[in-house]
C-alpha cells in the first residue's frame, strides 16, 4: 500500500464497517457481494485482455464470450446468486459495466416488459423461454427520425381481421428502429412500438413481439432488414441495430395485451390509462436515477484516491511537494461532488423504493400516484444524469494529464456514462414533462 | 392544486404559502437550508406558472403558452429536483439509526452539497429574495471552511462503497496507490511498444530521413 493514501485511511473518523454495510445494503447483502467478487475474480475464465488495447470487433467478441459464459455458468452460482438483483451484481463484477449482450436489454426491457404488458398466455409463451434464455430481446422503440417524443413514431402495425394479423411496417427511412442494444446483430426477438390502427383509427402506440431472426441459422427474417448503426462514443461492445420492416405480418396475439386489447373483429378495447404503455421506460428511468449515483462515486473514488497519491509544486521553496488532495482548490473541485455522490446514493434508494410501490399498486389497480411518479423520475433522471456527466468530467480534469489517459478509466467511464443524458428521454423534454406537472399543481 | 389536495407529496409545498424571511440565515441549520431551497422551487415553478397564464391572457393558447415559457420551465423544474435531492439527503441522514460519529460525517457532506448547491445557483436564490450579496459571500466562505472537515475521511468515504479494483478498471484509482509502477506496466502493453523499431519507420520515417 502507498504510505500516503495508508495515511488517509488513518485518519478517518468513523467506523469504517457501519458505512460500508449501509452503503451496499446491510451486513448479509455486503457480505454476499463480498463472495459474489471473490468467486468471478478468482474464475479465471473470466480474465481476458484489457480493453484499452482492442478494435471494436475484438471487444464486440470478447465481451460475447463472456457474456455467453456467464449464461452458462448460471446454474453453478447456487443459492448464493437468489434474485435478480444478485444476478444483475455478478453480471456487473463480470462484465465491468460494460455491455452484456445476453442481459442488459434482455432482462432490462424486454423481459420488465413482457411482465408489464403481456397477458398470462403471452407470459406462458415467451416469459419463461427468455427467461431460459431459449430466444433472445432487445426493445425497439426508437426511431431514426424520433426519440423522446413517443407519440411522433412513425412505425405502424395496421390490423387485418380477415386472416387475424397486424401487418408491421416501415414507411419512410426515418422510420427505421435506430438505435436498440443487441438489435444489430444478437437478438432474435423484439418488443416493436408501432402505432396501432385498427378499422382505419390509429389507437396510439403498442407494444408488438416480432421475431426477427430465424431461430435455425440465425439469420433475418423475411421482410426484416437489420444491421449494426457503427462506431459510437461509447458502448462499442454493444450491437446497437437498426431494423427496418418491410410489412411483416405477425398474429393477433402478438400484441401485448394485457392493459389494451384488439379483439378478433378488430374491436379495439383501451387500457384503463394511457401511459400504461410507458411503464418500462418509467422503470428503467428510476434505475438510471441508481446508475447516476454509483457512477459519480465512481469517479470520485479514482479520482480522490489519485490525489492523495499525486504529489505537485511546492507551497513554499524547499518544503516537499504537498499531496494535491491537500490544495483548497483540489478539494473544491472534489468534495463537493463527494458529497453530491452520496446525495444521489440517497435520492437512488428513494427513486427505487418509490417506483417499486407504485408498481404495486398499479398491479392492484390504483393509478392515483403514477403521475407523480412519471413527473419525478423524469426531473430525477435528468437531474442526477446531468450532475453526474459533468461532474465525472470534473474528475477527469482533477487527475491532471494522467486523467487524460485511458488507464485513468475516466474517459471510459465518462463515454459509457453519458448516454444516460439522451437515452429513455433527452433530459431537456424530461425537465419539461416534470416542469408541466409543477405547473399544473 | 387538484395534484396537491389529492396526496402527491412530492409537490405538496408549492401550495403553501412562503414563510416570511428572516433577517438572517443560519446556514448551520440544514432545515432551514431545506427552507431556502423550497422557496427557490416554489418562486421559479410560480414564476413560470404565472408566465404562462400572462402568455395565455395575451391570446397564446396554453400549447403556445408552455412552448415560450419553456426556458423558465426546465429552471424549475431543475429547482424542484434540487430541493428533491437535499432534502431528502437531510431526511435520510436524521432517521437512519447511525453512531454519532458517522452521523456527523455524513451531516457536513449534507452540509456541504447543500451549501456548494446555495453558492453555485446564487443568482436564482437571490432573484427570489432569499439571499443577499452579503449572505452568498458567506455560503462562499463556509463550502471553504468546511473542505478541511471532509478531508481527513475523504478516502475513507470513497473506499466505502467498496467497488473492487476490476471495477473500477483505473490504474490511478487503485485501491493500493501504486499507481506509477502500473501506469508504466499500462503503457507498455500498447501496441506500439511491441517492438523497438516500429514497421512505419522503414516505410515513411527513414525514406524521410534519407531524402
Amino acid at each position: 500500500i502507498n504510505p500516503d493514501i495508508q495515511k488517509e485511511r488513518d485518519t478517518r473518523t468513523f467506523d469504517y464497517e457501519e458505512l460500508a454495510m449501509l452503503l451496499n445494503g446491510g451486513k448479509e447483502e455486503r457480505e454476499k457481494r463480498k463472495k459474489i467478487v471473490s468467486i468471478v475474480e478468482s474464475d479465471r475464465d473470466y480474465d481476458g485482455p484489457d480493453p484499452s488495447f482492442m478494435s471494436r470487433m475484438d471487444r464486440f467478441e470478447e465481451w460475447m464470450r463472456k457474456s455467453s459464459l456467464l449464461v452458462k455458468k448460471k446454474e453453478k452460482l447456487g443459492e448464493l446468486v437468489q434474485d435478480h438483483k444478485d444476478f444483475m451484481f455478478y453480471n456487473l463484477n463480470v462484465t465491468k459495466k460494460r455491455p452484456n449482450v445476453f442481459f442488459d436489454l434482455h432482462y432490462g426491457m424486454f423481459v420488465p416488459t413482457l411482465m408489464g404488458q403481456a397477458t398470462d398466455e403471452q407470459r406462458a409463451k415467451w416469459l419463461i423461454p427468455a427467461i431460459n434464455h431459449e430466444i433472445l430481446g432487445t426493445y425497439a422503440q426508437t426511431e431514426m427520425g424520433h426519440g423522446t417524443f413517443l407519440r411522433g413514431l412513425e412505425t405502424t402495425a395496421h390490423y387485418d381481421p380477415e386472416t387475424e394479423e397486424f401487418e408491421i411496417h416501415s414507411p419512410t427511412i426515418s422510420s427505421i428502429k435506430w438505435w436498440p442494444g443487441t438489435l444489430g446483430k444478437t437478438c432474435n426477438h423484439a418488443i416493436v412500438m408501432a402505432q396501432l390502427y385498427t378499422r382505419g383509427v390509429c389507437h396510439g402506440i403498442h407494444a408488438f413481439m416480432v421475431q426477427i431472426r430465424n431461430m435455425e441459422d440465425h439469420t433475418s427474417m423475411p421482410g426484416i432488414t437489420l444491421g449494426d448503426i457503427g462506431p459510437k462514443f461509447g458502448y462499442n461492445e454493444n450491437d446497437n441495430g437498426f431494423l427496418k420492416l418491410d410489412h411483416v405480418r405477425v398474429p393477433r396475439d402478438n400484441m401485448l395485451m394485457k392493459h389494451s386489447q384488439v379483439l378478433e373483429d378488430g374491436t379495439y378495447v383501451a387500457a384503463p390509462r394511457k401511459n400504461l404503455t410507458y411503464g418500462t421506460m418509467t422503470m428503467v428511468r428510476s434505475f438510471i436515477v441508481r446508475d447516476a449515483a454509483y457512477a459519480l462515486a465512481r469517479a470520485c473514488t479514482i479520482a480522490i484516491r489519485y490525489s492523495a497519491v499525486r504529489r505537485q509544486s511546492e507551497l513554499r521553496p524547499g518544503e516537499p511537494e504537498p499531496q494535491i488532495l491537500s490544495y483548497p482548490t483540489q478539494q473544491h473541485k472534489l468534495f463537493p461532488l463527494l458529497a453530491t455522490s452520496y446525495a444521489f446514493f440517497f435520492a437512488q434508494l428513494h427513486m427505487v423504493e418509490m417506483y417499486g410501490s407504485v408498481n404495486e399498486a398499479v398491479g392492484k389497480g390504483d393509478y392515483s400516484n403514477m403521475q407523480e411518479l412519471h413527473s419525478v423520475s423524469s426531473g430525477l433522471k435528468a437531474f442526477t444524469t446531468w450532475t453526474t456527466n459533468s461532474g465525472i468530467e470534473v474528475c477527469r480534469m482533477s487527475c491532471g494529464g494522467h486523467g487524460y489517459s485511458l488507464a485513468s478509466g475516466l474517459p471510459e467511464l465518462y463515454t459509457y456514462f453519458t448516454p444516460n443524458c439522451t437515452y429513455e428521454g433527452e433530459n431537456t423534454v424530461l425537465m419539461l414533462q416534470n416542469a408541466r406537472y409543477l405547473i399544473k399543481c | 392544486a387538484r395534484e396537491g389536495s389529492n396526496g402527491a407529496k412530492s409537490v405538496a409545498y408549492i401550495h403553501q404559502d412562503a414563510p416570511q424571511m428572516r433577517q438572517y440565515v443560519d446556514f448551520n441549520d440544514l432545515d432551514t437550508i431545506c427552507k431556502l431551497y423550497e422557496q427557490r422551487a416554489r418562486g421559479l415553478v410560480k414564476f413560470a406558472a404565472n408566465k404562462v397564464e400572462e402568455e395565455v391572457r395575451n391570446g397564446e393558447d396554453l400549447v403556445g403558452a408552455l412552448n415560450k415559457v419553456s426556458v423558465h420551465s426546465v429552471r424549475a423544474a431543475n429547482a424542484h429536483c434540487h430541493y428533491f435531492v437535499v432534502k431528502n439527503f437531510v431526511d435520510e441522514i436524521k432517521t437512519l439509526e447511525l453512531s454519532p460519529g458517522l452521523r456527523s460525517v455524513l451531516m457536513d457532506l449534507a452540509r456541504l452539497y447543500a451549501l456548494d448547491g446555495l453558492s453555485k445557483n446564487s443568482g436564482e436564490f437571490m432573484e427570489e429574495g432569499l439571499l443577499s450579496g452579503k449572505d452568498v459571500k458567506q455560503c462562499h466562505q463556509l463550502v471553504v471552511e468546511l473542505l478541511p472537515k471532509i478531508r481527513p475521511n475523504a478516502v475513507s468515504l470513497v473506499d466505502s462503497y467498496e467497488f473492487s479494483d476490476k471495477i473500477l478498471m483505473s490504474v490511478l484509482g487503485r485501491y493500493d496507490g501504486n499507481v506509477y509502477p502500473n501506469l508504466l506496466e499500462w503503457a507498455m502493453k500498447s501496441e506500439l511498444n511491441k517492438t523497438d523499431v516500429i514497421p512505419a519507420y522503414e516505410k515513411h520515417i527513414r525514406p524521410l530521413l534519407k531524402r
